[in-house]
């Protein structure tokens, strides 16, 4: 690589020339945002190059990061632990400059999960955040990063994690479990329920930041 | 989908078509749309007089007053973009992650003097 082209790819915020080994396909979410700007024109076009109007935050780079965590043993479960998976996600290629302004995983399912569960059954989801060199497990008694119950699993479950990403790291390790919870003596249809969690499919991790060239632009204005 | 710029045969500062094609410089394969995109460049002369349409700059005209009286020392002023606009890039960085990212002053849209 010529030290002229290595130079030009620095400026457009690359290290070095990308060359894919798994190209992975393009996030359809990332697919609607190109094709929307695309289409702007001039003066919509400049005005919105360092804000991202579909999710409403200042950015002019957004990734998708895809999980490359693991399934852990259901270790001690507390009720009906349905699944148990750490997400790990390499954000080493955040520049040094660059200030997020928004986190977002999303959980993907198969199907929908439309079978009604019994009275006061639901399912109980939560995030750990957890150290990749340490033990990926919650500790007793550690306050989850996200806690939300579900009649129902959507297709498609996003959680907004912006908040606990305001200093991002070289990398981000949650645990995740789904468990099952609900009316003792049911468990048969508890164990149905937990089914649902079965068709766990994908996750990834949507982050919008701002480059150094918005920051720079911003202060100038 | 950017106009294209006026294609007269004129000397003076405008700017001229640039068509820039990723699969001439081998960025096709981790530059995933567009394939390429109109830039466009700046061309011509900033000659005396400076007419209105040059879009020049005070510092352009006091330039071209000094290149009348002394040409060898003080060269005629350049032609130069004065709007940029930007364009978006979907491609796949180091890590195989799909990064779309809005590049600012991407496409030459006016020249000036």
């Amino acid at each position: 690589l010529s030290p002229q082209e290595n130079s030009l790819l620095k400026s457009l915020g690359l290290s070095a020339k990308p060359s894919p080994k798994k190209p992975v396909p393009v996030p359809p979410v990332l697919w609607r945002m190109f094709q929307k700007r695309k289409a702007l024109p001039w003066p919509d076009k400049e005005r919105d190059s360092c804000r991202v109007e579909e999710l409403n935050v200042p950015g002019d780079i957004v990734r998708v990061f895809a999980d490359q965590g693991r399934f852990l043993p259901e270790g001690q479960p507390q009720g009906w632990l349905c699944l148990r998976k750490l997400l790990f996600f390499n954000l080493s290629v955040l520049e040094e400059g660059e200030r997020l302004t928004m986190a977002q995983l999303e959980l993907q399912f198969h199907h929908n999960s439309y079978q009604a569960p019994g009275p006061g059954q639901v399912l109980e989801l939560r995030l750990y955040q957890a150290s990749p060199r340490g033990l990926p497990q919650p500790q007793p008694g550690r306050r989850p990063l996200v806690e939300r119950s579900f009649v129902h699993l959507h297709k498609s479950l996003l959680f907004n994690l912006s908040a606990a990403l305001k200093m991002p790291g070289r990398s981000l390790a949650l645990v995740l479990e789904i468990s099952a919870s609900g009316r003792a003596g049911a468990s048969g249809s508890l164990r149905s329920l937990c089914a649902s969690a079965d068709a766990f499919s994908a996750t990834s991790l949507l982050v919008v930041t701002l480059g150094q060239q918005c920051r720079a632009g911003r202060s100038r204005r | 989908s950017a106009p294209s710029p006026p294609l007269t045969p004129s000397p003076l500062c405008k700017p001229r078509r640039l068509y820039i094609s990723f699969s001439d410089v081998g960025w096709e394969n981790w530059i995933i749309a567009p394939q390429g995109y109109l830039a466009n460049y700046c061309g011509g002369d900033c000659p005396f007089p400076l007419a209105a349409e040059l879009n020049s700059t005070n510092h352009a005209v006091l330039q071209t007053m000094v290149h009348s009286l002394d040409p060898q020392g003080t060269p005629q002023p350049c032609c130069v973009p004065v709007r940029l606009s930007p364009i978006s890039m979907l491609y796949y960085d180091n890590s195989d992650n799909v990064v779309l990212r809005h590049y600012q002053d991407m496409v030459v849209d006016e020249c000036g003097c």
